[in-house]
């Protein structure tokens, strides 16, 4: 449904961010 | 920068965007070629971010009956699959070799192409969800385009019985997708002629019913009741036209935005 695409989008945003602050090694900061 | 045209839109793509600018940076400024971290983990998460999208973006399709959502969002899920593929291959690259150059550059690919897939994909369902309001509105005008042919108050009841419900779900609708607009030339435009409809719908109902007590009473001033009708409809006609168009827009100007 909606929200449980607009949740999984924005999940999948966030794992996103989060690999690209790994690759710049911020993930621990 | 890119700009999105809904708050929740924005909430989810912006901050990726501004990683996804930086890791560019970050790339042209690596050349020197600096060894890359280990990212088998956070490139599984997105993995299995991209398969729970996919498996919801799938579920979507087949149970729309929107056939432009149909068509376009395999698409997306396509771009957003590849993409993770992509980032897949750049782990396994680093993994041999840290300073890999085909992998930092599939890593860039990789990320721009989730950025770019769940975008399409967010703006193909946002588009399909104006469509089921643009069709809301559709009926408001059929229902409108009839008031100009009831002559008895049997019909006058049944126009509104009919008309009421619309009307709500309507206004319901547009004011949630006001306030979900970043874009505050729209959002201005939509409350404007969300309340003009509003003001409109009782003084047409009205006017109806004085030309219906004219016509059965046979007294003067019919053409004059029948024109004043007219026009109140034709001016809802035109705002719910007004509010079709705004909700279609999706471009943004900067010079209107505050």
């Amino acid at each position: 449904d909606a929200n449980e695409m607009v949740r999984q989008a924005r999940i999948l945003a966030q794992a996103t961010a989060q690999l690209i602050q790994s690759i710049k090694g911020e993930a621990e900061t | 920068m890119p700009v999105f045209h809904t708050k929740t839109i924005e909430s989810i793509l912006e901050p990726v965007a501004q990683q996804v600018e930086r890791l560019v940076i970050l790339h042209e400024e690596a050349e020197d070629g600096n060894a890359m971290p280990d990212l088998e983990r956070p490139v599984q998460a997105v993995s299995k971010a991209v398969a729970n999208l996919v498996k919801v973006g799938k579920e979507t399709i087949n149970s729309s009956d929107d056939p432009i959502l149909k068509q376009d969002m395999p698409q997306a899920l396509h771009r957003v699959e590849s993409a993770s593929k992509l980032l897949e291959e750049a782990s396994s690259l680093l993994k041999a070799d840290p300073y890999s150059g085909p992998a930092r550059k599939k890593l860039i690919e990789g990320a721009r192409g989730i950025l770019q897939g769940t975008s399409s994909l967010l703006l193909c369902f946002d588009e399909s969800e104006v469509r089921k309001i643009i069709r809301e509105c559709k009926k408001v005008l059929d229902y409108l385009a009839v008031a100009e042919v009831i002559e008895s108050m049997e019909d006058l009841v049944q126009f509104v019985k009919d008309l009421s419900p619309c009307l709500t779900k309507v206004s319901r609708d547009v004011d949630g997708r006001e306030k979900e607009l970043t874009h505050q030339i729209h959002r201005e435009i939509l409350v404007r002629c969300l309340e003009q409809v509003k003001t409109l719908a009782p003084i047409l109902i009205c006017s109806m019913k004085i030309f219906i007590q004219i016509l059965v009473q046979g007294g003067k001033g019919v053409e004059e009741a029948a024109e004043n009708r007219n026009y109140l409809s034709q001016r809802m006609t035109d705002e719910i036209n007004e509010i079709i168009r705004v909700l279609q827009l999706t471009t943004y100007d900067e010079d209107e935005w505050d």
